[in-house]
């Protein structure tokens, strides 16, 4: 559970999944 | 656009509401920051919706909060 890809990055148009891959 | 209200929001299904509050944050916040925007807008979304929507309408709490996950983003990548 890295936090290196934090914080999840939001592309317009693209289904947001946020904290779910944190 | 007409501007996002809580009832909008409220109407919409839990997991598409940060998405909604997303895509009217993300344009705002890319005018601040273009290489950063995705990034911060992420952060951004961790924060209540109910603070975002006020975000949405006041610039000046809007751009506090973007220096205040610029500073956090920077020092995290450091």
């Amino acid at each position: 559970n890295s936090n290196i890809n934090w914080p999840p990055e939001f592309c317009p148009g693209v289904p947001w999944k946020g904290l779910q891959n944190i | 656009q007409e501007p996002l209200t809580a009832s909008m929001l409220a109407a919409a299904p839990l997991k598409e509401q940060k998405q909604l509050l997303g895509e009217r944050l993300y344009p705002l916040i890319q005018a601040l920051h273009p290489t950063l925007a995705g990034k911060i807008t992420g952060m951004l979304l961790e924060i209540d919706n109910s603070e975002l929507l006020h975000m949405l309408e006041s610039p000046e709490s809007l751009h506090s909060k973007v220096e205040e996950a610029v500073a956090v983003l920077q020092a995290h990548q450091a």
